[in-house]
C-alpha cells in the first residue's frame, strides 16, 4: 500500500 | 476587549462542523484583521488553516492581538445550543482565561450566555509558503463530497489524476475498482455547478480517504470546492465562507514504498 507522508516534510522542504 | 458578532450563528456552527472530526483543540489568532486558526490533526498528516476577516463580522473589536486555546469539541457542543436564527457574539476580556459565547433569538426575547475556560496550548506556528500549483479544479462541493464517498467504499485512498482530458478520481481495493470522471463543463446554467479544470500540467496524486472525508463537512459552507494540486506537495481543498473568510484543508499525499 501507498506510504502516507506527513506535513512536517513538506514544511521542512518548502 | 475581543468581541466578535456574527448575525448568522449558523456560519459558525458549520465552520465548527467542518473541522470538529480532524481537530481536537486549536489555537484562536484573533488580532484587528479578524480570526485565524491553524493546526495540524493529530496524526500530523493533514493541516486546517482558517481565516475570518472582521469586516465580515456585523460587529468586530479586538484591542489586543490574543492567542486563545480552546477545546474543539466543548465549543461544537456550545454552538449546538445556539438557534438556527440565533445571533452569536464572542466575547473575551485581555488576558482572558475563558470566552464567552452569547446567543440572542432574532426577536431578542431569549438571552443565553455560555462560558468556556481557555486552554494553554504550545502550538507553532507553521508558515505556508506561497505555491503556483499545476492543476486548480473548481466544481461543485455536493459533487465532491459524492465521489469522496463513493469511492471511499472501494479503498482507503483515491488516486486524483488530472489531464487535459479532465480530472479522473479513482480507487482499488479488494471489492475491485472505481472511477469518476470530470470534463471541464463552464456551461452549466448555475455558476454553482460548473466545474473548472485549469491545468499547467498533467499530474497523478493519491490520498487517504480518512482525510479527504473530513474535509467534504465543509461542503455546507459554500456551493463550489477548489483543489489545488502539484507534484509532491500537499493538496489544498478550500471552501470560501461567504464574503467572511475561507477555510483551506492541506492534506500530504501518499507515496508509493
Amino acid at each position: 500500500a501507498p506510504k502516507q507522508r506527513k506535513m512536517r516534510e513538506f514544511f521542512v522542504k518548502w | 476587549m475581543f468581541e466578535a458578532r456574527l448575525v448568522q450563528s449558523a456560519i459558525l456552527k458549520k465552520v465548527l462542523d467542518a473541522v470538529k472530526d480532524l481537530l481536537t483543540e486549536a489555537t484562536f489568532e484573533c488580532s484587528d484583521s479578524g480570526i485565524q486558526v491553524q493546526a495540524m490533526d493529530s496524526a500530523h498528516v493533514s493541516l486546517v488553516s482558517l481565516n475570518l476577516r472582521s469586516d465580515g463580522f456585523d460587529k468586530y473589536r479586538c484591542d489586543r492581538n490574543l492567542s486563545m486555546g480552546m477545546s474543539i469539541s466543548c465549543m461544537s457542543k456550545i454552538l449546538r445550543c445556539a438557534g438556527a436564527e440565533d445571533t452569536v457574539t464572542l466575547r473575551a476580556w485581555d488576558n482572558p482565561e475563558s470566552i464567552t459565547f452569547i446567543f440572542e433569538s432574532p426577536n431578542k426575547d431569549k438571552l443565553a450566555e455560555y462560558e468556556m475556560k481557555l486552554i494553554n496550548m504550545d502550538q507553532e506556528h507553521l508558515g505556508i509558503p506561497e505555491t503556483s500549483y499545476s492543476c486548480v479544479i473548481k466544481m461543485p462541493s455536493g459533487e465532491f463530497s459524492r465521489i469522496c464517498r463513493d469511492l471511499s467504499q472501494f479503498g482507503e485512498s483515491i488516486t486524483f489524476a488530472c489531464s487535459k482530458e479532465g480530472i479522473k478520481f479513482s480507487a482499488s481495493g479488494d471489492y475491485g475498482s472505481a472511477n469518476i470522471k470530470l470534463v471541464q463543463n463552464t456551461d452549466a446554467d448555475k455558476e454553482e455547478e460548473a466545474v473548472v479544470i485549469d491545468m499547467q500540467e498533467p499530474l497523478k496524486l493519491t490520498f487517504a480517504c480518512r482525510y479527504l472525508n473530513c474535509f467534504v463537512k465543509a461542503g455546507p459552507l459554500c456551493n463550489q470546492v477548489q483543489l489545488s494540486m502539484s507534484d509532491d506537495v500537499p493538496l489544498v481543498c478550500e471552501y470560501k465562507i461567504g464574503d467572511i473568510g475561507h477555510i483551506k484543508y492541506y492534506l500530504a499525499p501518499k507515496i508509493d514504498d
